[in-house]
């Protein structure tokens, strides 16, 4: 039918300069909407800090996102609870992005200078699905004998999305020499405050066939 | 592709740069600043018909179909992008995590008549 519909964008009225723009706006919200898979535009209720932002986005390696059907992500911890002098528990919320083949996963620390030789850490993944709270699972464990930054790789294969989207992980640390008197006078190992605040760096590949192929007949 | 004149009644690419602060939307859009929302618009009489850069035209292709099928068309040529690219998008989701993607086809580069 459309053939004989007169082609919609060979004239016509001319808009007045204000409406035009005005119309220019809506077809551009909806345009990014659309583009980005939302129904309407979120809400931030909790933006990250700017300087842990900044900082996390200079961290990102500068790797070309495929276009249409890749992204990266990084993702604040949103609850961190230090549930013993060497042990936190990291909560992520990471819904709907969940839904995608997640590929390649590291978490970013900051370990304090008042690190005394090397640290040992274990990273467990705690799950949250009904009948599965409190269960763990070994995801990573890393030594680290520098301070500042780290970035650890955790297995993309640990953590398949669940439908809450809250991924939750435990960090169970402690200095290889435990020289307790010593570790006493140093404090805490990991810093978890302010803008040095532990992220999780994602890279996740969206569940839709390949945008922009064109099927060949 | 031509340069839109407000006078040219012709086929062509008319530019509109969309700045998100005006959206109102520079709280969760990080980066760009706004973007180009161009689109085509314009007449194409039918010695345009099939200019410039047509072969990348979804409708070139089911318009040659029409013509293989049908000798005379009976619609007529219309103005579309020919030539896209995607937009790079820095963003805050819902939850408050910082997304980089790539929108495919977010910016229409050139027009032609089909």
């Amino acid at each position: 039918q459309g053939i004989r519909s007169a082609c919609p964008s060979c004239g016509g009225p001319t808009l007045a300069p204000q409406a035009e723009h005005a119309l220019v706006l809506e077809l551009a919200k909806q345009q990014i909407l659309e583009g980005l898979h939302l129904t309407s535009r979120p809400r931030i209720t909790h933006p990250p800090p700017q300087a842990a932002l900044t900082r996390a986005l200079r961290r990102l390696q500068p790797v070309s996102v495929a276009p249409g059907n890749e992204e990266e992500v990084i993702s604040f911890a949103t609850i961190v609870a230090s549930t013993s002098t060497y042990s936190s528990m990291l909560t992520f919320h990471l819904s709907p992005l969940w839904s995608g083949h997640l590929y390649h996963a590291r978490l970013w620390l900051h370990v304090l200078p008042s690190l005394p030789g090397t640290l040992y850490l274990r990273i467990f993944r705690y799950g949250t699905r009904r009948g599965y709270q409190g269960s763990r699972t070994l995801l990573a464990k890393h030594q680290m004998t520098t301070t500042g930054w780290h970035a650890l790789t955790l297995p993309s294969s640990g953590l398949k999305g669940e439908e809450s989207g809250v991924l939750k992980l435990r960090l169970d640390y402690r200095p290889l020499e435990s020289n307790s008197t010593v570790i006493g006078q140093s404090g805490p190992l990991l810093d978890m405050t302010g803008h040095q605040h532990p992220f999780l760096e994602l890279k996740i590949g969206t569940n839709e066939p390949e945008a922009g192929r064109v099927r060949r007949r | 592709t031509p340069t839109c004149e407000p006078e040219t009644p012709l086929c062509c690419r008319r530019d509109h740069y969309v700045d998100f602060q005006e959206l109102g939307w520079r709280d969760w859009i990080l980066q760009p600043e706004g973007y180009q929302l161009n689109y085509c618009s314009g007449q194409c009489p039918p010695h345009l018909a099939g200019s410039p850069g047509i072969a990348a035209s979804f409708h070139s292709a089911v318009f040659s179909l029409l013509k293989a099928n049908n000798p005379w068309p009976v619609g007529s040529s219309c103005c579309v992008p020919t030539a896209r690219r995607p937009l790079s998008l820095l963003y805050l989701d819902h939850n408050g995590n910082v997304v980089k993607t790539d929108v495919p086809d977010m910016v229409v580069e050139a027009c032609g008549c089909s």
